[in-house]
């Protein structure tokens, strides 16, 4: 999903 | 995961192994901000809140670790060590730095993806780590010395962050439904904040002379 790829960030 | 992400996390690692290995074997923080580095702090504290709750990958998770436990523990040393923080510039590094706080906070209630706590708490996190560096900037440009290692130590964080930028590019180029305003203008703003130490950086490395930022 979208928040996903935004928390898998450091 | 891709080589500019990998570039990023690692300039960010050695940043601040560069750091821990200055304070921990000359045991001196000269010319370190501990404004900037309580900031960092706090940064890492408010993003990882989800640390132990939403598993993404063992990388993830041990280097989330690592940013939290080096940036505390580096507070520490120049708060507590009884040799350390006698080198701390404690005149030179007067940065109100909980007034970057409280916009940061608001800026993350009013502009955020989600209005919950966790949501809120990372976007503060993006905000705040934007202007983060700010109080090193200012005491590296009060600082007459500027000895390589604390040198290294903003160039790497800063080649950190132009990784990340990268990353991002490919990231839009390689993978669906990548758009993310806040991330990108926030560490946008962020690497724009370096292009100045970047440019002077590299004047005094191409002509081998030391570091010295104009007032």
């Amino acid at each position: 999903t979208k928040d996903q790829v935004a928390k898998d960030e450091l | 995961m891709n080589i500019f992400r990998l570039a990023g996390d690692m300039t960010h690692l050695f940043s601040v192994l560069v750091l821990l290995l200055k304070i921990h074997t000359i045991k001196s923080c000269a010319g370190i901000s501990l404004k900037t580095q309580e900031l960092y702090a706090i940064v890492f504290a408010t993003r990882y809140l989800d640390i132990f709750t939403n598993y993404i990958s063992l990388y993830n998770t041990i280097m989330k670790l690592i940013f939290l436990g080096s940036s505390f523990s580096i507070v520490w040393y120049m708060r507590r060590h009884k040799i350390v923080r006698r080198s701390y510039d404690k005149d030179q590094d007067t940065f109100r730095h909980y007034f970057l706080m409280l916009p940061c906070l608001i800026l993350a209630l009013i502009i955020n993806e989600k209005f919950t706590f966790r949501e809120v708490m990372w976007t503060f996190s993006l905000y705040l780590e934007a202007v983060a560096i700010l109080p090193q900037l200012v005491l590296l440009q009060r600082t007459r010395n500027i000895d390589n290692l604390t040198g290294q130590y903003v160039f790497l964080l800063g080649a950190y962050r132009a990784f990340y930028i990268l990353n991002w590019i490919y990231r839009y180029f390689t993978e669906e439904h990548f758009v993310h305003w806040i991330t990108w203008i926030s560490g946008l703003v962020q690497t724009l904040l370096y292009a100045d130490f970047f440019y002077y950086y590299f004047q005094s490395w191409k002509n081998n002379v030391k570091l010295e930022l104009p007032a």
